[in-house]
């Protein structure tokens, strides 16, 4: 199903929240869609999930599971 | 496994400020202390509670808000916790999880507090996802024991436990050897002479001084100890161009050359440092305005204003400063906005204070040195102290045409 824009919201959200998304020093509003992708498969290296850049069911419920509050410092760079 | 930084001592103290509601006091104790045992059974690290005064590590229970945390937690679920990397010593759980011990119900407070006091002893989160520092909770595991990632990370810290480094002698001798600064060759700067890099009304409100390699503190009492500035932001270079730090966002930005980094507190943000793309490189100084909640980047005769979090556009920089700061110079060394509410510009040896009206001051400019380094007086002209009201300045708060069509344009930034 299409995900509402409250759930795109919740991810990018999230994202920026832990470190996977950073705002640039320009300021810019939105992050581009090939940006958020990108977080998204950070996000799904460092989580053993499926790396699609797709915000599925499984990438969703991992980030709805309990966690802490400090950043993660992955990104391709770590990962690799 | 990502590290954040260390204790310079391996014997800690830790308090625990208060306990959850509903787990036992008890037992909750006993998860806590468990949890520094996890630690302490790996690397030569001893924890000793203290019951009452200052401890390093301070553990407490706090919900959606708290007047002594700026980070809220957000009800059941979603954030258990969070800590200070060292040597700041603060772990905090949310009050409002279901602690538990022994049982797959609820959150375990054993594991969370391991994981949080790890925070704490330097470690960042590790990507191996059953690794005790992982990012997400796994669950409560009953044999649960540390990951060989956590156990190298914190070996990587403190170095590997064994019968010698017991010895407490030798572990004071080891603290007391290791050196604050690097011992790289590198000219250590007189705060008494010469041009500042930067100045910084930095996080907690202290004000930090920049030059060359070194950074130290400035209070109305004196001044602290000379540090590398790599040893207090990790990989940050020497001789900046700009400093500043925002209490809007909590970041530190550094500037030098084409670059910036990102800091909070002492630990630098991910994906930093990054070029300069949109605002011209080899800056002067930087400061934040409160009254507009700005960042001021200033270079040559020209200034870029920048709002953190929402969309700039800089077609419109960079405008000179004498069209906003009545009576600044050019080329300037360092700026910032102090904890008096005023805006002082530094170049040479000299500093010049704003007023509300952002207009020089009557009687400035002022030695550096002697106002704000608490050097001798050198000449008889360097009189007045740091943040000192005279009377002089009364005189001063009268708007002006310029200064009333500085603020406009500030307010019709805002707007845009």
């Amino acid at each position: 199903r299409a995900l509402g824009p409250a759930e795109k919201k919740a991810a990018v959200d999230y994202l920026l929240q832990y470190g996977y998304l950073q705002k640039s020093l320009e300021g810019q509003d939105d992050f581009r869609p090939e940006d958020i992708m990108e977080a998204l498969r950070v996000f799904q290296e460092a989580s053993e999930l499926p790396v699609s850049g797709q915000l599925d069911d499984a990438t969703r419920a991992h980030m709805k599971q309990p966690r802490c509050g400090l950043e993660d410092p992955f990104n391709q760079k770590t990962l690799k | 496994y990502l590290l954040l930084g260390r204790w310079r001592k391996k014997h800690l103290t830790f308090r625990i400020l208060n306990l959850p509601s509903r787990l036992s006091s008890r037992t909750a104790r006993a998860a806590v202390h468990q949890a520094f045992n996890y630690w302490s059974n790996v690397a030569p690290l001893t924890f000793r509670e203290v019951q009452a005064g200052w401890a390093d590590i301070r553990l407490s229970f706090h919900g959606r808000q708290s007047p002594y945390c700026s980070n809220k937690f957000d009800g059941p679920g979603r954030v258990l916790a969070h800590a200070d990397i060292p040597e700041l010593g603060s772990v905090h759980f949310d009050e409002d999880e279901f602690w538990t011990e022994g049982t797959y119900q609820g959150v375990n407070l054993r594991i969370i507090a391991a994981h949080e006091l790890g925070h704490a002893l330097g470690l960042g989160h590790s990507r191996y996802t059953q690794a005790l520092m992982a990012p997400v909770y796994a669950g409560y595991r009953p044999y649960f024991e540390l990951h060989p990632d956590d156990v190298a990370g914190i070996q990587a810290l403190y170095g590997k436990k064994s019968p010698e480094t017991k010895d407490e002698e030798k572990e004071e001798t080891e603290v007391l050897t290791v050196p604050l600064v690097p011992t790289e060759p590198s000219p250590m700067p007189n705060p008494c002479s010469g041009e500042l890099d930067a100045m910084m009304l930095g996080p907690h409100g202290k004000t930090y001084a920049f030059k060359g390699d070194y950074v130290w503190t400035v209070t109305n009492s004196g001044r602290g100890p000379l540090f590398r500035v790599s040893a207090l932001w990790e990989g940050l270079p020497g001789n900046l161009d700009a400093a500043v730090y925002s209490p809007r966002t909590q970041w530190i930005h550094f500037f030098k050359g084409d670059k910036v980094w990102r800091y909070i507190n002492f630990k630098m943000s991910p994906g930093f440092p990054k070029k300069l793309n949109r605002v011209e490189p080899n800056l002067d100084a930087a400061l934040y305005w409160p009254l507009n909640q700005k960042v001021f980047l200033f270079k040559g005769s020209g200034y870029w204003q920048w709002d953190e979090l929402a969309r700039t556009d800089f077609s419109r920089y960079p405008k000179p400063i004498k069209e906003l700061f009545t009576g600044v110079p050019d080329q300037l060394s360092a700026a910032m906005s102090w904890q008096d509410g005023r805006v002082y510009f530094f170049k040479g040896k000299e500093y010049w204070r704003l007023n509300w009206q952002l207009r020089v001051e009557k009687g400035y400019p002022q030695n550096i040195a002697h106002n704000w380094m608490h050097c001798p007086l050198q000449t008889p002209a360097t009189i007045s102290s740091v943040g000192d009201e005279t009377a002089s300045v009364t005189g001063t708060i009268l708007s002006t045409p310029s200064a009333m069509d500085s603020i406009m344009d500030i307010t019709l930034s805002d707007t845009d």
